[in-house]
């Protein structure tokens, strides 16, 4: 089972087309294996990042340069989906 | 397991055998009300069931929904199974759509993508696509709500088999998308259909492939606000609504882009809670209030298709 011990959301908010364009280019770095929960927009929209612990810095720096700030929605996906798991089987226990 | 559909726990998710399970106590339960259909296969051969609620006569007018189409939107797997009973409810007490029944089918397609819900609760939880192979390529699946014969292959999606927005070789490769699309062409007088995704709180209708508006767009328009208000109404959650592509971005080759072509008018696409605090995590706790929400707004629009034969 895929683990995902340390990835964050990361969610960031462009606020202008600079922003916008920095955010973007984050989709083309595949390397990164970044996946987009919600996908750039536009200006003034959301935008749901599920960044893998090994990339975390990488993205964090990207965005600080740029002077693109950014909130984290979920500080750790597996601890979610921990709490997810341990519901399921309470709820199936009874 | 629950021996039935009354102590059924609808506040918490579920896997496919359960909701499986569900489906076949709801049939057994009521007979002369619900019928189960096989309209298909998965690629990794699972049925693909479609509930049909329907109190008699022929190839009725009718009402398409799906849910979970991208398997790790759990939340709407888990609000189309508290539709299901829902209906047959209102049937029962008859209130809310049971008039609806009177002169239309209502069909429901629960886990509109079995092979990738199993992956999300065996593999991957964040699995959002088919489990096709893509020849040439060691990434797995398809978009298959990028993979409609609508604006195939546009922009609005990609052609690397790698991404989460992948269109697949050709329109309808995947036999989730195809099944469908058989069926619906075969039944011939769906009048509404609704897709359900999640999560970002938006009520869509076509175009996602096009910036030309779609022909029937005031009317789509007046009626995702009436929609929504209803939705709003019971917890106050914010929706926004509008055509896909001016609402949130372009999207080729989409489901009810596909739909709304073939002739069926409502055709919408709905993203349910939240709006991102958990994203795809949504509480259990967040189900029956989600689903109860939407389906105010789901009403809404099966009664205006009542009461707006074309």
């Amino acid at each position: 089972t895929e683990t995902f011990v340390g990835h964050q959301v990361l969610r960031v908010t462009p606020q202008s087309d600079e922003e916008l364009q920095k955010v973007q280019e984050l989709q083309d770095l595949e390397h990164l294996q970044l996946d987009f929960w919600l996908a750039p927009r536009g200006l003034g929209l959301p935008v749901d990042i599920r960044v893998p612990f090994p990339s975390l810095q990488a993205v964090k720096a990207h965005l600080e340069a740029s002077g693109v700030s950014y909130s984290i929605m979920i500080e750790d996906v597996q601890a979610l989906l921990d709490v997810e798991q341990m519901e399921m089987l309470r709820s199936s226990r009874r | 397991l629950s021996l039935n559909t009354d102590t059924f726990n609808y506040e918490a998710y579920h896997t496919i055998d359960e909701i499986y399970s569900f489906m076949d106590m709801l049939v057994a339960e009521n007979p002369n009300l619900v019928s189960k259909l096989e309209i298909g296969r998965s690629t990794e051969n699972r049925p693909l069931y479609v509930l049909k609620f329907s109190t008699g006569g022929t190839n009725r007018p009718a009402i398409w929904i799906d849910t979970g189409i991208h398997s790790r939107e759990w939340v709407t797997q888990a609000s189309g199974v508290w539709f299901a009973k829902k209906i047959v409810q209102d049937h029962a007490n008859n209130e809310g759509v049971a008039s609806i029944l009177e002169t239309m089918d209502i069909f429901l397609e629960i886990v509109t993508n079995p092979d990738g819900f199993v992956f999300t609760h065996t593999k991957n939880r964040m699995w959002r696509k088919t489990r096709s192979k893509n020849s040439g390529s060691i990434c797995v699946g398809v978009d298959p709500n990028r993979n409609w014969d609508a604006g195939f292959g546009d922009a609005g999606a990609s052609g690397n088999p790698c991404t989460e927005t992948y269109h697949g070789p050709y329109p309808n490769s995947e036999p989730e998308v195809k099944s469908i699309v058989d069926f619906v062409k075969s039944h011939g007088n769906i009048k509404a259909f609704v897709s359900i995704h999640s999560y970002s709180q938006l009520l869509l209708y076509p175009y996602g492939y096009t910036e030309t508006p779609a022909p029937d767009e005031q009317e789509l328009h007046e009626l995702s606000a009436k929609a929504v208000a209803a939705l709003t109404s019971l917890y106050g959650t914010k929706y926004k609504y509008g055509s896909i592509i001016t609402t949130i971005y372009r999207a080729s080759g989409s489901t009810v882009d596909w739909t709304y072509n073939q002739g069926i008018k409502y055709s919408f696409t709905f993203e349910l809670r939240d709006t991102g605090r958990y994203g795809f995590l949504l509480p259990a706790k967040q189900i029956v209030p989600t689903a109860e929400e939407t389906w105010l707004a789901l009403k809404v629009i099966m009664e205006h298709a009542r009461d707006h034969p074309y």
